[in-house]
């Protein structure tokens, strides 16, 4: 059982998948709450473990440091979560890519000019939201004879997808623009409200008018 | 070769991205 | 021992992480020669395997299907290739992460424009340039004390960030910028000289002359 000290800022969706999946394993992770974004990974002796300075990172109690929320999730996992045979772990290994490479950068481009995080540009903002589209329907289609991601059980597909599908499930995939994928929808209120999920993520509100941005 | 790999969508400003959520959680911890 | 059969478009690095894998592990995966890109990754029969019609993608010859080469890599590989202990697992997953988001971004936004691929845009041109710097200079702290990324022996953790750096070091790391980093130039040129990795990628020629783009 694997046990150690998450650095994070608050509600960071990367850091979820790695808390969530130590719910699942019993795994005993703490998040350390005197770290500082923007200060603490940026001393030496932050570094020295961490050079990226970025964030979650993970020190094991026996002083295993990983970092990226997918890695640190695998290795605070179970054999469950992690797939049993050699075609589930690549087929995890799939949705965790898929996770990164499709939705997350369509996430970003639709959400974090809403957020004012980034400056609006018109032609992105609306790429975005076909990305969006695409990737769902790739989902939907995939979930429409399943109810995980791969095999009968939760696993870290499930965990890394469901994550990233945070931030546009709550900020902008308002009634209308979901409707259409009945099977995500489903799935993915399934998801959120696993008790371990929501311990770690809380009470996840679908998001019920499309915020707009101010261009 | 390089024709082809105009269909891979690659997320080519992806470090304007991380600047800015690194700046925007920065700010928010301070 | 996997076998099935590959379908890409000549010359794709995401390919050649699952044949250079499979070269390692004996498993026998060919590569269909009469996929045509663009035609029968757009076909019925070809969309109800692989729904979103990337490539690379894979079948096993009983009938198991896969996109992603990451995941078809793991799926192909053998036990030395995926990591013995479970840190080695959560640390080459890591490295996947680390190539796919950390490396390919920044090459693809310095080598597209220069191969016409995309538009020219200064900003992300000049930007993509200290993200490589960054990425090298990670890797090249962690390759002072180490031969391999992790462990021992190759690992799909270097055949993806190996794969992941061809086109920088073919079309724009000239001996000048790519001085510094030793240790990233010494284990990234053992890679590309194992037999199994030039058997999939051929010669390797590392870049001269930096390619300069015509804004």
């Amino acid at each position: 059982m694997v046990s150690g000290t998450l650095y994070t800022y608050p509600e960071n969706c990367r850091a979820y998948k790695a808390l969530i999946a130590a719910k699942y394993a019993s795994a005993n992770v703490k998040v350390d709450t005197s770290f500082v974004f923007g200060e603490t990974n940026k001393t030496e002796a932050f570094l020295r473990k961490f050079p990226s300075g970025k964030v979650p990172a993970f020190e094991s109690s026996d002083g295993k440091c990983l970092q990226n929320g997918d890695a640190i999730a695998y290795y605070v996992a179970n054999e469950q979560l992690r797939g049993k045979t050699d075609l589930e772990k690549a087929q995890i290994l799939q949705w965790i890519c898929f996770a990164e490479s499709e939705i997350l950068p369509a996430s970003c481009a639709w959400v974090f000019p809403i957020l004012g995080i980034v400056q609006y540009d018109k032609k992105t903002f609306d790429r975005s939201k076909e990305d969006v589209k695409a990737a769902l329907g790739i989902l939907n289609t995939h979930l429409l004879t399943r109810t995980y991601l791969v095999g009968e059980r939760i696993s870290l597909a499930d965990i890394t997808v469901a994550c990233n599908l945070l931030h546009l499930y709550t900020h902008v995939l308002d009634p209308n623009f979901r409707k259409p994928y009945v099977n995500v929808n489903r799935w993915f209120t399934t998801m959120v409200n696993q008790p371990n999920f929501k311990a770690v993520a809380g009470e996840v509100h679908l998001c019920a008018k499309v915020a707009e941005v101010d261009p | 070769m390089a024709q082809n790999m105009v269909f891979e969508n690659v997320w080519l400003d992806k470090g304007k991205y991380d600047d800015a959520e690194r700046i925007y959680y920065e700010g928010k911890a301070k």
